[in-house]
């Protein structure tokens, strides 16, 4: 229950009964409207340091693929990457109550660093390592 | 009634940046990588001793990268003549955040002026960001190939760190790294700086950088040249720099922007 002190007061069976009646029906409607959906993927995304107009003083790389974490975390979710067990579990809340409790969000799992070398004001060279600059994973938080 | 796919796709918004959203944006990416501004290098060219090593170092990074599954753009390298990291650079980059090459600061008149027998060199390290630690610390110089007359000779090769300015008296020096090379090596001469950078960091009053004095075999001092040492003058790929390893010693959160 999105309201704890509602829930707890209900009938045990009861939301037992609400939950498998949401996924019957979200079933239902999902082979009904007959189009695939798209799941959290990795997507495409290159940070250019030529765009920015900064080669003159990074000296590598000249930009890196970040990438990014875009879709939909919809039920079933585990056919879709990396859902966690509470991702799961707000999936089916959502569907009994889908005014209050948002679906899960797809967001990195699975970050890495990169090193950027670069001049600094006075011609010394810094060489830096960057954490968490790149998607490696998404999936459903 | 319409696909996944427009949906997440109507959701960015593609235009062209105006000016000044792109220096806020540039601003900010600047923040992410922990500068207050966008460095603006006056004298600077990729092709120097300094920059080549610390791509050398650089590519050492991003080859041990990519068995991990990203890969990013590499650079065309200019190519050269010899191996600049060493297996103990590769040790002490494993172990470093960042890593941090400083020019020599002696103008090379000044330098030939006053010395002939031996040479000064002196870095500016009061740019490093506040919370990194020194690890390791490395001086290194380049030595060329001598004439065919020296060939069978060897010297030694002694950097001095400077206790005292020259002008106040006589120059008061501590011995921090000797080395004996034949005439007819060629390559970089790495000395170690770990124990004399930590003390310019805490104590930046008494950096009063480095000597380096040649000596002949029968404990005369000689000129650096004589021994094929790029000092000052010389090629751009052979000029003496300093070379540190940090670690962050501290976490640093980024302000609230």
């Amino acid at each position: 229950s999105a309201h704890g002190s509602k829930g707890r007061q209900s009938n045990r069976s009861k939301p037992q009964r609400t939950v498998q009646d949401a996924l019957k029906a979200v079933e239902a409607a999902t082979d009904n409207l007959g189009f695939s959906k798209e799941g959290c993927k990795k997507h495409e995304l290159y940070v250019s340091f030529r765009d920015l107009g900064w080669q003159d003083w990074i000296i590598a790389p000249e930009g890196y693929a970040a990438y990014y974490c875009e879709g939909e975390c919809a039920f079933p979710l585990n056919s879709y990457m990396n859902a966690t067990n509470h991702a799961i579990v707000q999936t089916l809340v959502h569907f009994i109550n889908p005014e209050t409790v948002p679906k899960p969000c797809c967001a990195p799992t699975q970050l890495h660093g990169i090193s950027v070398l670069y001049f600094d004001d006075s011609s010394n060279v810094i060489l830096k390592k960057y954490r968490n600059m790149v998607v490696r994973a998404c999936g459903c938080h | 009634n319409f696909s996944m796919d427009n949906e997440v796709r109507s959701s960015f918004i593609q235009r062209r940046l105006r000016s000044q959203e792109r220096r806020e944006m540039q601003r900010e990416i600047l923040s992410i990588l922990g500068l207050p501004h966008r460095p603006r290098p006056h004298v600077h060219t990729k092709h120097n001793a300094a920059p080549m090593f610390m791509l050398d170092l650089y590519n050492t990074i991003s080859t041990d990268a990519e068995p991990h599954g990203y890969s990013y753009y590499k650079p065309a390298l200019p190519t050269q003549a010899s191996p600049m990291v060493t297996s103990q650079d590769s040790r002490f980059l494993d172990d470093a955040d960042m890593v941090m090459s400083f020019v020599n600061l002696v103008e090379q008149d000044q330098d030939l002026l006053h010395q002939q027998h031996r040479r000064e060199f002196r870095f500016d390290l009061s740019r490093i960001p506040e919370g990194e630690a020194v690890t390791a610390a490395e001086f290194r110089i380049y030595k060329d190939f001598v004439q065919e007359r020296y060939e069978n000779e060897t010297f030694i090769v002694s950097i001095y760190q400077v206790l005292q300015a020259p002008s106040n008296s006589e120059v008061e020096l501590l011995l921090l790294d000797q080395r004996d090379i034949w005439a007819a090596e060629e390559g970089w001469l790495v000395f170690d700086l770990t124990p004399t950078s930590n003390l310019w960091l805490v104590k930046p009053e008494q950096n009063l950088g480095l000597q380096l004095v040649l000596e002949d075999s029968h404990g005369h001092r000689r000129n650096p040249r004589l021994a094929g040492l790029v000092t000052g003058t010389g090629p751009q790929d052979k000029q003496p720099f300093m070379v540190a390893f940090f670690k962050a010693s501290e976490v640093r959160f980024r302000s609230i922007r």
